[in-house]
Order: structure tokens, then sequence, then C-alpha cells
């Protein structure tokens, strides 16, 4: 289910700005 | 404008990811929470960093953050193997 909390959209949030980081990188 | 166009695919692939360690760890909650708290201290560190514009040094760096989710996961190959490709330098 996509029942998200708080603490998984932060998750979410910290988990895309790493990929997002990773691509700019590369 | 081509960074726009990838934001959302990134954004997917985040929630895919943290519903698919939910599931993997319902019967663990502590694992889950575990994961979320290295997370935060990453973000928290590298935070640190870009406020002080280079002169701190994490103290979490990202080999250190995938050793300790890598600990976490002990067992679910897939899951750190995934993890491996949200990480910067990993």
């Amino acid at each position: 289910s996509f029942d998200f909390t708080p603490v998984d959209s932060a998750a979410v949030f910290v988990l895309s700005s790493m990929a997002r980081q990773r691509r700019a990188s590369q | 404008p081509q960074l726009h166009n990838t934001q959302p695919v990134e954004f997917n692939h985040a929630i895919n990811y943290v519903n698919k360690i939910k599931n993997r760890f319902q019967n663990q909650p502590e694992i889950y929470k575990s994961f979320l708290e290295i997370l935060h201290t990453y973000q928290k560190e590298q935070r640190n960093m870009k406020e002080s514009q280079g002169n701190y040094t994490p103290k979490l760096t990202e080999q250190e953050v995938y050793a300790e989710v890598a600990r976490l996961f002990k067992n679910q190959e897939d899951l750190l193997a995934e993890f491996g490709q949200f990480l910067p330098d990993a």
C-alpha cells in the first residue's frame, strides 16, 4: 500500500535528493 | 529542462523503494526505523556541510552510510543493491 506517514515522506525526500546528487555528479 | 524531466523518475523510484522496505520489514519495524535514522543523519550532515561551505567534514560519509545500510539489510541483497543506485559515490 502507499499509506505514507510524514516520516516516510521524509525518507522519500532524502532518497530522491541523493539520486539527484548522484546524477549531477556523473 | 532535462533535469525537470528526470526529477519525477527519481521521486517515483524513491517512493517505490521506501514502500518496498516498509513491506519487507513490516514484521521488523525496528529495521525500518533504523534505516530512517541513517537517512536522517546523512541528510543532517549534508546540510551542515552545505551551510559551512565546505568547512565541515561530515561524520557520516557515503561509504559509511552504505556500510550501515548493508549491516541493516543483511540477507536482503536486492534492497542493498537498489540502495546503491541512490547513493552518490557508492
